[in-house]
């Protein structure tokens, strides 16, 4: 139970990584979208 | 306009492979970042009483955290720099707009002089007349002149002007009913409502400034998550916030943090985090982060869920 209660938890962390590399992709292309603007 | 000796437009991540005086080389796709899927399947076909099973498995677990935890700080960072730049052209946009005003303020006195009418008659004054025939032939004029100027008006052409509606997701406590999102500018609320589509009611807000400051804003919890709070923002503050941050955006950009990440060495992610007034630029990017978004919806939800990552973070320490 302790192994599959840390699998679970691993899936969760993944997770949210794998969505906050998304978020942060998104971010910098947010960023250069913005800094085009500017220039 | 050569906005880049204004303010430092670089993200300054300072990431490797990534060259940071070349923003434009970030990624364009996503990032990959190496996931242990493969070694979830891997433990969970494993028998789960063996102890070095759970040992490494618990390592894996410390690693994805400590990557967890850099891609906050960095999302933290790329959020900063881009509300830094953001109201760096929110800044040039009311300087434009105003520059734009001001040759239609005149084109609109010379009509007024064009067509014989008394200058300030459209510009709300009002003349005291001595007789009804002389109160009349004044509102007869005004009329006229009211049409004539309608055909004569120009089309706005500036889109800055144009009611920029953004939506935001901000995760609220289920049990929290006050509808209340925190962006760092102050809302009067001015109406409640019950839509079909939700069973949560939906509350209006104006901008404290109002009526100078045209910006509204919606919050409803979302149907599909009631955990998150929906807020729409229509129109664009001419304003800073009661919590914005003072001064040029430049100043704001020369004490932004800086973030040191090695993606080579060590097959993880080596960041060395430098912070400048962390405790004060963090509490105003919290504050801040939401109330500056731009009419990208993914951006918006991006950004909600980097403000909910922000706190989650901070709760945790």
């Amino acid at each position: 139970s302790t192994t599959s209660a840390l699998v679970d938890e691993l899936k969760r962390v993944n997770a949210e990584n794998k969505k906050l590399t998304e978020m942060l992709t998104l971010m910098c292309d947010n960023y250069n979208v913005l800094k085009n603007q500017l220039m | 306009m050569d906005c880049s000796s204004f303010l430092d437009i670089s993200l300054d991540l300072n990431t490797n492979p990534f060259d940071r005086n070349f923003p434009d080389k970030l990624p364009k796709k996503e990032v990959k970042v190496s996931t242990s899927a493969d070694l979830e399947r891997k433990w969970l076909v494993k028998d789960e009483g063996d102890e070095q099973s759970g040992s490494e498995l618990r390592e894996e677990l410390n690693r994805v955290n400590a990557e967890n935890k850099k891609l906050k700080e960095m999302l933290a960072t790329v959020c900063e720099n881009y509300y830094a730049l953001h109201s760096h052209l929110e800044k040039l946009q009311s300087r434009q707009s105003e520059q734009t005003e001001l040759p239609t303020k005149k084109r609109k006195q010379d009509t007024d002089e064009l067509l014989g009418f008394p200058i300030g008659l459209g510009s709300g004054k009002t003349e005291n007349s001595s007789s009804n025939e002389d109160h009349h032939h004044h509102h007869h004029q005004h009329e006229q002149k009211n049409q004539l100027l309608s055909c004569k008006r120009p089309v706005v052409t500036d889109s800055f002007n144009k009611a920029k509606v953004s939506t935001v997701l901000v995760p609220a406590d289920s049990s929290d009913t006050s509808l209340t999102v925190k962006d760092g500018y102050q809302w009067r609320k001015y109406g409640q409502k019950v839509t079909r589509d939700n069973p949560s009611p939906r509350a209006y807000f104006r901008c404290s400034f109002a009526p100078s400051c045209p910006v509204k804003k919606k919050v409803q919890r979302s149907a599909e998550d009631p955990s998150l709070l929906v807020a729409t923002y229509e129109g664009t503050h001419n304003h800073l916030g009661p919590n914005a941050f003072e001064g040029d955006a430049t100043s704001q950009a020369g004490s932004t943090n800086t973030v040191t990440l090695d993606l080579v060495h060590g097959g993880g992610h080596r960041l060395a985090l430098e912070k400048n007034e962390r405790g004060t630029m963090q509490d105003v990017l919290v504050k801040q982060m939401a109330s500056l978004l731009t009419n990208d919806s993914k951006f918006t939800a991006s950004l909600a869920a980097a403000i909910s990552g922000r706190l989650l973070e901070q709760s945790r320490t």
